[in-house]
């Protein structure tokens, strides 16, 4: 064990962070810079207990961000190009985190010369979070800096170690990290898939039960694919004709009804419904006869885990539908619906799919980045969109 | 230490100045020069052993050259004094 605690943490592991102040020399570019911090406080909660959120200069915060230069006003003053870059303080001492203005920051690490912000503000935060300085040469919580690498991958073993005695290690509901590419063996190898790493946009994912063990699957245009905990599964994709008796391909929106142990599929003004993983018998129907009240052609459709309510979303809107509705005692979609999909805080118009993960967490997928959903706050989780290539589909 | 003695003094006050920088030494280059020099040595010790280097108590070239590389303004040392000036 070579990195250090200096003996403080945060009690919460949601931390909120602004940005006072920006670096000069990038002015221009305040969206590259607020990606980069964004990805620097990321590369903490892939492998922490934490989540982290940008608010505005006006909400309160746990970490302030300043960029300033020379004697700035904490009794530590910067010294120009070169020498200190930037400081950071310790939860018990706030947490903020200063970087100096007269370093020639820049945010794209292949850009020659300057420095790397992405590298030294993964570091201060470090600190802002409780770690002190590594004498491992290569963590990133070494005093000196280092060039950057290009796969951002900075945070090593030690200063894994080093947040995980703080703040534990990530939730166990987070979707699959992203696994280095070694397999276990030959055998399990799965080459990356060409379609969906391609383009990962996908109609519709499903996560259902199949003789005890949980299943996950994707469908897109003509092809399902099986999904690993680390990427997908080999002998994949197949055709889902094939597989998936009288299914249609392009398919709409999956609703999985477990109560039931029903699936019901979605395409055009039609849905099928399949009982036991068999699909049953006079289908498909009208969505209209089945789900009076719901549009045709959606987008996504899930049951959600809250409050056990089937939501169907369409465009910019979305509808509730209740198996019976106070009013009538039968099942419909009360008036106050369709409302408009923003009420979802952080999740866009015109998704893909809404999947409850074997994790029973909520994930919403939009072309190639999916959210995952904290159910208990109603809002997208910090550090989210991510990429669904990168991390559901092992590219 | 006699190569201590050798150095340049403004090496010797730019080594003493970083080392009290970063929480190697409590003592500033302008205390006690007998002194300042004897701790000057172990502190530099203890930040060759922390930079990875040849241990030598030295202040030689690798030392100086670490000693200029562009780093974080936080003390590897958080020693009592450390406490004091953050509070």
């Amino acid at each position: 064990k070579r990195y250090a605690l200096q003996g403080s943490r945060w009690r919460t592991k949601t931390l909120r962070y602004k940005i006072m102040s920006w670096p000069s020399n990038l002015l221009d570019n305040k969206d590259g810079v607020r990606d980069v911090i964004l990805e620097s406080f990321k590369a903490w909660s892939d492998v922490s207990g934490l989540s982290f959120e940008e608010v505005g200069t006006g909400s309160k915060s746990n970490i302030e961000i300043r960029f300033a230069s020379g004697d700035h006003g904490d009794g530590d003053a910067f010294d120009g190009p070169g020498g200190t870059l930037a400081h950071a303080f310790f939860p018990i001492y706030g947490g903020d985190a200063h970087f100096d203005d007269s370093e020639n920051w820049k945010v794209d690490p292949r850009k020659r010369g300057g420095i790397d912000m992405f590298t030294v503000a993964a570091h201060e935060f470090g600190h802002s979070l409780g770690l002190s300085h590594s004498d491992v040469n290569e963590a990133l919580m070494a005093p000196f800096y280092k060039p950057p690498s290009l796969d951002r991958d900075v945070i090593k073993e030690d200063d894994i170690k080093a947040i995980q005695e703080l703040y534990g290690p990530p939730a166990a509901d987070a979707a699959p990290a992203p696994r280095p590419r070694q397999p276990s063996s030959p055998g399990d190898r799965q080459d990356p898939d060409p379609i969906l790493c391609q383009d990962s946009a996908v109609d519709a994912m499903l996560t259902i039960d199949v003789n005890g063990q949980k299943r996950t699957y994707v469908f897109k245009g003509d092809h399902y694919w099986r999904l690993t905990s680390s990427g997908v599964e080999k002998g994949y994709p197949r055709l889902i004709r094939e597989m998936w008796g009288g299914l249609p391909d392009n398919l709409d929106a999956i609703l999985p009804y477990e109560e039931a142990d029903r699936i019901y599929f979605f395409k055009g003004s039609q849905y099928w419904r399949m009982t036991g993983l068999k699909l049953d018998p006079g289908y498909p129907k009208p969505i209209s006869a089945g789900f009076p009240g719901i549009p045709d052609n959606l987008d996504a459709a899930f049951k959600w885990r809250a409050n056990g309510k089937m939501y169907f979303f369409k465009g910019s809107q979305y509808w509730r539908f209740d198996s019976e509705l106070e009013t009538t005692g039968r099942p419909g979609v009360s008036d106050k619906y369709p409302q408009p999909i923003s009420i979802w805080k952080g999740i866009p118009n015109n998704i893909d799919s809404v999947l409850i993960y074997e994790n029973k967490r909520t994930y919403f997928f939009k072309g190639d980045s999916y959210y995952r959903f904290n159910d208990a706050a109603f809002s997208v989780d910090a550090s989210y969109p991510r990429s669904t290539a990168e991390y559901w589909f092992g590219c | 230490n006699p190569t201590l003695k050798d150095s340049p003094p403004e090496s010797i006050i730019e080594a003493a100045t970083y080392l009290a920088r970063y929480g190697y030494s409590s003592s500033s280059p302008t205390e006690d020069k007998s002194g300042a020099l004897v701790s000057l040595s172990s502190n530099l010790e203890e930040f060759q052993r922390f930079a990875g280097l040849k241990v030598t108590g030295v202040l030689d070239e690798a030392t100086i050259e670490k000693m200029r590389e562009p780093r974080c303004g936080v003390k590897d040392k958080l020693g009592p004094s450390y406490r004091a000036r953050r509070r």
